[in-house]
């Protein structure tokens, strides 16, 4: 199946999306 | 009592596996006997987004303001951060020893890796650790099966480049079995 793959600059940039708060 | 399996919220992004954070910290003159080392952890919670491992991370406590003898693990949920783990039974880890001063980012660097899946090594990765201690702190990354080295390799290249180090920075490679026979 298809892996879920993020790189650090994408996650670092959800952690201050609206919905993480 | 069982923890409910987390799930990600509406319009969050999934993790490819969802995770628990767990907390140990050794109570000073106990022995490091498998039942006390089961006693001192505790499970913080789990997650299954992006979004649910920030609103843990970002309350957590950095590595390296952790003062005395703790660690933090992360590892798939439904695997004990322990070597009688079924899935940590046959496997191993990869530890790197850092200077004081560099827990957090290091951490940090390690966690998001292995959230994102940066180590294309399929099921294999089990959980990582930051362990502080009084002269220098250890993080490690661990692996289910210690025997298949095209796996380890790949863990341990893709931690030079995702952690960023010296390049003389050492790297040990330490089956369980070792571990518990030491």
């Amino acid at each position: 199946g298809t892996r879920i793959i993020y790189d650090r600059k994408f996650l670092l940039d959800r952690r201050n999306s609206p919905i993480a708060q | 009592a069982k923890k409910k399996i987390a799930v990600p919220g509406v319009g969050e992004h999934p993790l490819q596996y969802n995770y628990s954070f767990w907390y140990s910290r050794r109570t000073p003159g106990r022995p490091a006997s498998t039942q006390s080392y089961e006693s001192n952890i505790r499970q913080i919670g789990s997650f299954a987004s992006v979004e649910q491992f920030w609103r843990f991370y970002s309350h957590m406590i950095r590595p390296g303001d952790l003062t005395g003898h703790s660690d933090f693990h992360l590892f798939k949920e439904g695997i004990k951060p322990m070597w009688e783990d079924d899935a940590n039974k046959q496997g191993g880890k990869w530890i790197i020893r850092l200077r004081k001063g560099l827990a957090s980012r290091c951490w940090e660097n390690l966690i998001l890796a292995m959230l994102g899946e940066q180590f294309m090594v399929g099921e294999e990765i089990c959980g990582a650790v930051v362990s502080v201690r009084f002269q220098e702190d250890i993080i490690s990354i661990w692996n289910k099966t210690a025997s298949d080295q095209a796996t380890t390799a790949r863990i341990r290249d893709t931690l030079r480049r995702v952690l960023n180090l010296p390049p003389n920075t050492i790297m040990e490679y330490k089956t369980h079995t070792d571990s518990i026979n030491f």
